[in-house]
Order: C-alpha cells, then sequence, then structure tokens
C-alpha cells in the first residue's frame, strides 16, 4: 500500500 | 505602523476563501516586499504559500516587519462582509493586538471598519528549496478542477503521470476505476484555454484528492493552474493572482510502503 509522506520530509525548518 | 489598501479587495476574499479549510490559524507576514503567509495544514501533508507584492497594492506603508496571528474563519467571516467591488485596507499599529479591515464601497457612500483580534501562534517557517522539476504541466484552472471532483467520487487518491503522451489523472475505488488524459493544446484562440506539458523526464507521483479538491478552492483566482512534478519533491500546485503575486499549495506525495 501506499502511505502518506509529510512536508517536513521534504522541506526542513528555518 | 502598518496601512495596506488594496483597490481590488474581492482578491483578499478569494485568498481566504481558498485557505481557510485547509489551514485554521496562521500568521500573515509583512515586510517591504509584501504581504505573505505560509502555514501547513494541521496534518504536515499540505503547505500553503501566499504572496501579495506591495507594489500590487495602491497604497503599501509598512514601518517595520510584522508578524499578525490570525485566525482564517474569523477573517473570513470579517471579509465576508466587503462587497465583491469594495476597496479593502488592513491597519494594524505596532504593538497592537488587532487588526482593522476598512471596506469603501466603490463610489465612497459606505465605509465600514471591522477590528478583528489577533492572536500568538507559534508557527515554524519551512525552507522550500529551489528545485528543477522533472515535469510542468500549466492547464485550465476550471478544467483541473472538474477533473479533481469527478475523481474524487471514484477514488481516495489520484495518480499524476506525465510522458509525452500527456498528463494522465487516474483514481481507483471500490466502484471501479477512472482514466483522464489531457494533451498538449495550443491551438486555442485564448491562451488561458491551452494546455501546456513541459517535460524533462517522465513523472508519476500519488497524491491525496481530498487536499488537491481543497486547493482548488483557488479556481476562481486565477484562469490557470501550474502543476509542478519530480519524484522527489511535493507537487506544487499554483495560482498565479493577477499583477500581484501567488498562491501556492505543496503537497506531500503517498509513497509505497
Amino acid at each position: 500500500g501506499c502511505k502518506q509522506s509529510t512536508i517536513t520530509k521534504f522541506f526542513s525548518k528555518l | 505602523m502598518l496601512e495596506l489598501r488594496l483597490v481590488q479587495g474581492s482578491l483578499l476574499k478569494k485568498v481566504l476563501e481558498s485557505v481557510k479549510d485547509l489551514v485554521t490559524d496562521a500568521n500573515f507576514d509583512c515586510s517591504a516586499t509584501g504581504f505573505s503567509l505560509q502555514a501547513m495544514d494541521s496534518s504536515h501533508v499540505a503547505l500553503v504559500a501566499l504572496l501579495l507584492r506591495s507594489e500590487g497594492f495602491e497604497h503599501y506603508r509598512c514601518d517595520r516587519n510584522l508578524s499578525m496571528g490570525m485566525n482564517l474563519n474569523n477573517m473570513s467571516k470579517m471579509l465576508k462582509c466587503a462587497g465583491n467591488d469594495d476597496i479593502i485596507t488592513i491597519k494594524a499599529d505596532d504593538g497592537s493586538d488587532t487588526v482593522t479591515f476598512m471596506f469603501e464601497s466603490p463610489t465612497q457612500d459606505k465605509i465600514a471598519d471591522f477590528e478583528m483580534k489577533l492572536m500568538d501562534i507559534d508557527s515554524e517557517h519551512l525552507g522550500i528549496p529551489e528545485a528543477e522539476y522533472h515535469a510542468i504541466v500549466r492547464m485550465p484552472s476550471a478544467e483541473f478542477a472538474r477533473i479533481c471532483k469527478d475523481l474524487s467520487s471514484i477514488g481516495d487518491t489520484v495518480v499524476i503521470s506525465v510522458t509525452k503522451e500527456g498528463v494522465k489523472f487516474s483514481t481507483r475505488g471500490d466502484i471501479g476505476t477512472a482514466n483522464i488524459v489531457c494533451r498538449q493544446n495550443t491551438s486555442v484562440d485564448k491562451p488561458e484555454e491551452s494546455t501546456i506539458i513541459e517535460m524533462n523526464e517522465p513523472v508519476s507521483l500519488t497524491f491525496a484528492l481530498r487536499y488537491m479538491n481543497s486547493f482548488t478552492k483557488a479556481t476562481p483566482l486565477a484562469n490557470s493552474v501550474t502543476i509542478s512534478l519530480s519524484s522527489e519533491l511535493p507537487v506544487v500546485v499554483e495560482y498565479k493572482i493577477a499583477e500581484m503575486g501567488y498562491i501556492r499549495f505543496y503537497l506531500a506525495p503517498k509513497i509505497e510502503d
């Protein structure tokens, strides 16, 4: 199946 | 002191309608560049980035950088009280815990001001890297909205695939499957009705339709939508806001377990 990833996995906190 | 006068007040009304269901509370940042917002939905699956450039305002005064925390549902309630042809001015004093929205009718015969309480919001800004996308699709925004709405009656997720044949939107659900292919079409008279596909590499990604449908609430802001896809990145769904800036929605893909 497919798992939902999150934005924070791709973009880091400033 | 902050004073931003937007002649086309309906733009701000439309912006709020397009984000208020995705994000509950957000900080609006005001600087010399413009009026902006960056916020994630509560589950951190989607991010919205808004920019209204200072040049797009008839009057733009922002003495120092200011971040104003607002409940978007309450802000929407206030902006709904502005007429579609009204001029909207946003005002705030330094250190104040309120913001004032002033609505002027085009003939200046009705002037209203609504004062809204601000709130402290802990929000973290994310760095959005400049990226090379595998494929960029520009298509009529109404067409994209129609596709997302149609597919969500069949399934919960959409697979967006770009090949040299075109862009394919696919879903599957309990009742069956659906595939919609849009081919490049630049022959139409009006550029905003054309579909343009720039592909560097074929790409195929899976997304939750619930979020895509939420993004399409921005459809009244622009005739075209741009969808940028790369296999290692969230998709970017961008609506340009005429002569002022943009609203961009980023959505994290669904990844094979």
